[in-house]
């Protein structure tokens, strides 16, 4: 059976991952959904991959690692179908699935999402709980091995930006650096985030520049600019210290010390009044524009094999 | 469920290094429960704060007494959440 699904919308956990299941029904000869792993509270964590052969290198997006950003969420879905449909059509998207892989792993944080919907509308955190503390939930974005424990990370688990008591001691997170590791071919790592109109590139531990700083800033302005084609929306590009603040631990840094050159995070639109609250009516405007910028991010990464 | 009845998000923009510091300040006022949605980095990217309503009085004394510039973008929170949830709840119909 097939589900349908107003991309204008947000929607909950449940028929999210019920969708997901449509879409793989819809194109099984491209998308297949694989359990990466179960979440704090047991929940699976689903990431959709796009693949058209076998032994590909691979590009990885994450979207909605922090669980309040419901737009980077429904991206993620609209961007899903975006991929499933254009393939066959778009032969630049087409060509790129002919040589590599994309994993596409729409909710990053299934607890958090979930509480979200039924507790607090504006919780970013996990929900593990912090021996000791009252207060629930580590950063999941500061909780990776990069830095971990450096600048812009709060050691107090009741901070929005606690880090969490180790490197990767969120399962979450563990689960997708399991993934990543055992892989072994991934070039491109893409986190997606909101509400500041941003593009960076690593580092945020540190306000030094990577070796390949002067391509990602390319890359990012290009991609940037591509975005900006469709409606004029405009985002600041660089590096995440320096664009916007030093902050340790993030899942970028790891990717591009783990070998992944091409690691970008983006921070999707506002429309300068909503923040973490962007009307529905905006997601399928913000998952358009998004999709140049992704769009032009991967067709680098397929024309530059490293 | 955690409601947010009257609570306002504020954007500040702050004008000088000084005034910086006068919100990074703020970020350590704990009493006032502030949730800073973006922290107070330079002059160049504002500042935006989800001030419950028990504090409106006194955030929005402490940035006129420090000349902060400041609007409200958005003045009930918990309006904007009922509008969302309802369109939501709308839509699930729909679909079913």
């Amino acid at each position: 059976s097939t589900r349908s699904i107003n991309f204008a919308a947000y929607h909950t956990l449940d028929t999210i991952y019920s969708w997901m299941d449509s879409l793989v029904a819809q194109h099984p000869g491209l998308v297949t959904k694989e359990e990466v792993g179960r979440s704090y509270e047991g929940r699976p964590m689903y990431v959709l991959k796009f693949s058209t052969g076998s032994d590909r290198p691979a590009i990885w997006i994450d979207t909605g690692i922090h669980a309040r950003e419901w737009v980077s969420q429904a991206t993620g879905v609209w961007t899903a179908n975006k991929i499933a449909t254009d393939y066959g059509s778009d032969a630049s998207l087409t060509s790129l699935l002919n040589s590599m892989d994309l994993y596409l792993l729409i909710v990053a944080n299934p607890d958090g999402y979930v509480y979200t919907h039924t507790r607090d509308r504006m919780w970013r955190k996990t929900r593990s709980v912090n021996p000791g503390s009252a207060c629930r939930g580590v950063d999941p974005n500061r909780n990776w091995d990069a830095g971990f424990g450096g600048p812009g990370a709060s050691t107090n688990p009741c901070s929005d930006s606690y880090h969490g008591p180790a490197a990767h001691s969120e399962v979450e997170v563990k689960n997708v650096v399991d993934l990543i590791t055992s892989h072994g071919n991934f070039k491109s790592f893409i986190s997606v985030h909101a509400y500041s109109q941003l593009l960076m590139y690593p580092y945020g531990y540190s306000c030094s520049h990577v070796p390949d700083q002067p391509e990602l800033d390319s890359v990012g302005r290009a991609a940037a600019q591509k975005l900006a084609s469709l409606y004029g929306t405009s985002y600041r590009v660089g590096n995440i210290c320096n664009i916007i603040y030093p902050a340790s631990g993030g899942s970028i840094d790891w990717s591009y010390d783990a070998g992944i050159k091409y690691s970008f995070a983006l921070e999707l639109r506002d429309t300068g009044r909503y923040g973490f609250l962007l009307p529905a009516s905006q997601i399928v405007p913000t998952a358009s524009e998004t999709w140049l910028a992704l769009k032009h991010i991967m067709e680098h990464v397929r024309d530059h094999p490293y | 469920q955690r409601l947010f009845v009257g609570d306002q998000v504020i954007r500040i923009n702050a004008e000088s290094e000084e005034q910086i510091q006068l919100l990074q300040a703020l970020e350590t006022q704990e009493e006032w429960e502030l949730e800073f949605w973006r922290r107070p980095v330079s002059t160049g990217l504002p500042v935006d704060v989800r001030v419950p309503r028990g504090s409106l009085e006194p955030v929005r004394s402490y940035l006129l007494a420090h000349d902060l510039p400041f609007s409200v973008l958005i003045s009930n929170l918990q309006e904007l959440l009922n509008e969302e949830k309802a369109e939501m709840e709308r839509n699930q119909k729909l679909e079913l």
